[in-house]
């Protein structure tokens, strides 16, 4: 069976789909059969990843709908071992057409069924909402990787994150295990970074991933080549760090 | 009759807060009367200004389902000039809520119809979605603004964000007059921001401000004192900045 990581913050710009990319990468660079699923209508997961969106003729939209498979949606990466589920705008659209159906929190799940068999891990970047893509999403994870920023906006959005994953446990999926921590863009320079992480380590200690993310230039250019960091800057420091951050989280097993 | 501006982009991060707080207080600092609106589920745009969410008793979910009126959640300031409609966590209730309602897009415009009579200028800080809540602040926008960073992912959106501004002219807002794009967090060492930035003078060099914001630490510190950057640094490079660009605005007239 598949683990299924969903990347959530509904804090805007904190790095969810700088993280999906690349913490994939790194999992099929280890040998991993990774599925990427972008739920986000802005679908940066697949073009960060070289896929022109005005090309593709469909998308998780179709799946979700039902008119078409999971087969026919599915894209090859450059990557070997990373397909990805894109998202076209037209997504959008489910957030108001998921609301009228039943069992509108599980669709994702259903139709993904056939994926969690022939993947080692399924992860999806999610919108920055609560909305229904989101809690879609959340209903069927197994974990959830939280990246934050260490700034005020993006602390203050934690708490409330964390009351909407108890009531998913509660309500909608019990087997959502874990939630991690992932500090990114971080600048010890920064006297309010420094703050800020105090913060999360003194609320948020046991979540905490122990690699973080620094801020760098080279992770903002990788996705204007449709390349994640390993292919970007192979030898450079960030894709060592991505290679420790996907060991983290295969030994969180 | 006031001026609505409505602080937009799907794309999260970009500041659009930062630019609704600041500009709203530099505005207000020139005399003019000023009500900010948060319409984002997060709240950021009331807690930058010092506004305790946990001890609020209603905010923009009352006002759109009718309960209160302008006058009951409406918040004072310490600027001079400057009143707050706040959100909390439950207007993202909203966005599902407002799904079954009639005339669902014109819900804001109709709860907001005093507060166009008392004030110069209705600034309204939106989600990083196109939901039915940046719907209803487009339904009764004068103008947009854009605030955007020179990066891939925000470059990406801009297209779609543009479609969806004139299916909003057509549709439902003949009166969306202009938008005007903001280029934020810019720093000019770096070949990305020169790159991207060529790339919107290409494109959109009729809507781009004339004033841009660079990227400043103190810019991100004065929210966690609860203040507007004209607070929090006086004298500083960006209070003057903002200043510029609220004069930029008022210009539009
Ligand atoms: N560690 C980092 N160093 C420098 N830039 C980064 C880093 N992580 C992400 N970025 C850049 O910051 C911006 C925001 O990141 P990204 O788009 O991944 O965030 P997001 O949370 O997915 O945003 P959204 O909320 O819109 O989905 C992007 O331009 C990205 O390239
Ligand atoms: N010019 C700038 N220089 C440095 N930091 C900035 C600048 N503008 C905004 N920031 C910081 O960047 C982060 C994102 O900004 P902000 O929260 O205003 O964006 P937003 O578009 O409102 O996000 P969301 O999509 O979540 O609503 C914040 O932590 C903010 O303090
Ligand atoms: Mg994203
Ligand atoms: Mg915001």
């Amino acid at each position: 069976d598949s683990r299924v990581l969903v990347v959530i913050n509904q804090k805007g710009g904190v790095g969810k789909t700088t993280t999906a990319i690349n913490l994939s990468a790194a999992l099929a660079e280890m040998g991993q059969r990774v599925l990427l699923v972008d739920a986000d209508p802005q679908g940066n997961a697949g073009s960060g990843l070289g896929i022109d969106r005005n090309k593709l003729g469909c998308c998780l939209y179709d799946l979700l709908l039902g008119t078409l498979s999971l087969a026919d949606v599915r894209v090859e990466t450059m990557i070997q071992g990373l397909d990805v589920v894109p998202a076209t705008v037209n997504l959008a659209g489910a957030e108001v057409e998921l609301v009228v159906i039943d069992n509108r929190e599980y669709r994702l799940g259903e139709v993904l069924k056939d994926a969690v068999n022939s993947y080692d891990f399924v992860i999806i970047d999610c919108p920055p909402s609560l909305g229904l893509l989101t809690i879609n999403a959340l209903a069927i994870a197994d974990e959830a990787v939280i990246p934050v920023q260490c700034e005020f906006f993006a602390l203050e959005g934690l708490s409330q994150l964390y009351s909407t994953l108890g009531m998913i446990r509660k309500e909608l999926n019990p087997r959502l295990r874990q939630q991690h921590i992932l500090i990114n863009m971080y600048d010890g320079r920064v006297k309010l970074h420094q703050q800020i992480r105090a913060e999360i380590e003194k609320f948020f200690q046991a979540d905490l991933f122990k690699t973080e993310i620094p801020r760098s230039v080279r992770l903002s250019e990788a996705p204007s080549f449709g390349q994640p960091i390993m292919e970007y800057d192979k030898s450079g420091r960030l894709s060592d760090i991505y290679r420790r951050l996907a060991e983290e989280v295969v030994g969180f097993e």
